[in-house]
């Protein structure tokens, strides 16, 4: 059981801390970032974690790609990851042509891309942000989530969804659940949230005598899984949940077989 | 009396609710930036504003930066807000040649840039920020703050103050009030707390029966003028309180003196 998990979005929007929420385990000493230095270049760095629970061992590749957005000149940023994203693909059409049996291929390519946008509560979205997605969104699937989304209050929440979602349908920017998704069962549910919101901590916090994840202001506490606050139990479900074989499905059904498509064709 | 401030930052930052809530009054349909697009430049917006306080009148100046930050390629960011400033020590010294008194002079000179550093709360400031601050610090008085701080937890606030100042050090940027200030009377006491963490709001929230300037989250209010909360009322003295007339002062004395001198070397 193999789940291939890419993150990608700007330096210090809570990426690391949200996949160690995500998987309820301190993945940070593995993937923390080295924030004392900002890349020249984006970095892709896979790492395999082992998680077992209830006796099913899932291995977990989660795909950080440092760098991203932090030059002067960003310009060179999408080539790392759209080039390590069509090398596994080419990594699988190699093993298929050699006759393998799809059972025994070891499959590495990129079932999700989890891509962190800014809370900046303004009405449109940034140049980086579109341009990557625009040109991402046809080679994987790709779940948008708005990061550090205890910087909005309720009602910028609202604006910021609907001013992303009017920048997609503009930008032609195809997001997972909305586009790809097979198994719609859940989906119209979980549409109702997207883009999702999320907050991240490594911390627990006490909430009414109840520990739990949370982050700790003068003014409150906020709670990761209380979904007045944020989306994050919506996107679990469908990341680990609902969705996981889905994502794993479409991308060789989707996105491996257009790209095959492509290869063959020359 | 006049007070020429620029602000400078990427977008989102909170730089036009900022001023708003530190003049305490709506300038933003004059400066509202125009979100729906990103800029392809850097423009340059100034706009001028009669305050009448205690019968005393400040044309107070806005300088925005709007299109800072939003390119893919931001290399040439820099260059349309050096070239205004530098614009107006060359019409002063026009002025002051054609044997202007110096009280006559109308002075456009930018006397403060408030720059806005992301809330990110990793060890180390972007390349951008870096950049910029290293290039503007000799040519104006710059007061870097921490935007939208309300992102923070308190031990992430001292934790990421700790590592701009280093960075400051580290790359030789000079910010106001530690350098320049010729007044120090309160600067002492004003340094415990930069960089100064800022939040802002156009709208007042019910705290304790008090009607006051904040942001409410469901995990609670947020109050811009509570020193526990943010910075917002030191920085609002050392602007309009204690020192404003020595940024008009050094903008003068050290800013101007230099270009001035520059320019007569040749
Ligand atoms: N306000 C806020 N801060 C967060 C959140 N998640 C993480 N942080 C903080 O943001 C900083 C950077 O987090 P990190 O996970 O290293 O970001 P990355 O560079 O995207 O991997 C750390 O100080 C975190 O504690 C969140 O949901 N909200
Ligand atoms: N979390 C937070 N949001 C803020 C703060 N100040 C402004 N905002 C919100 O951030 C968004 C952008 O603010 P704006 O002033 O237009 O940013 P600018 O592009 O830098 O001028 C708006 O939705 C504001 O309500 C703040 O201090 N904290």
């Amino acid at each position: 059981y193999a789940f291939n998990l890419m993150v990608a979005g700007e330096s210090g929007l809570g990426k690391t801390t949200f996949l160690n929420t995500l998987f309820n385990a301190p993945l940070t000493e593995k993937i923390a970032p080295q924030n004392l230095f900002a890349s020249k270049t984006v970095e892709i760095n896979p790492t395999t974690f082992e998680l077992t629970e209830d006796g099913v061992t899932l291995f977990l590749t989660v795909i950080d790609t440092p760098g991203f957005g932090d030059q002067l000149n960003r310009e060179t940023n999408f080539e790392p990851i759209i080039n390590y994203i069509e090398k596994q693909h080419d990594k699988y059409l190699a093993a298929e042509r050699s006759q393998e049996i799809r059972g025994n291929i070891p499959d590495t390519r990129v079932h999700a891309l989890l891509y962190f946008l800014p809370p900046t509560g303004i009405n449109r979205m940034n140049d980086l942000d579109v341009e990557f997605l625009q040109r991402i969104c046809s080679k994987v699937n790709v779940i948008p989530v708005i990061a550090k989304a205890d910087a909005l209050a309720p009602e910028e929440v609202s604006l910021y969804k609907k001013a992303i979602l009017r920048d997609f349908e503009q930008y032609d920017i195809r997001a997972y659940p909305t586009f790809h998704a097979e198994d719609r069962e859940f989906i119209a549910e979980l549409e109702q949230h997207i883009p999702f919101t999320v907050i991240g901590s490594d911390k627990l916090i006490n909430v009414n005598g109840k520990m739990v994840r949370g982050r700790s202001y003068r003014w409150g506490n906020v709670e990761v899984e209380n979904p007045l606050h944020c989306d994050f139990v919506h996107l679990r479900e469908l990341l680990i949940g609902t969705n996981m074989q889905d994502l794993i499905d479409t991308t060789h059904s989707i996105h491996y077989a257009t790209y095959r498509g492509q290869k063959i064709r020359g």
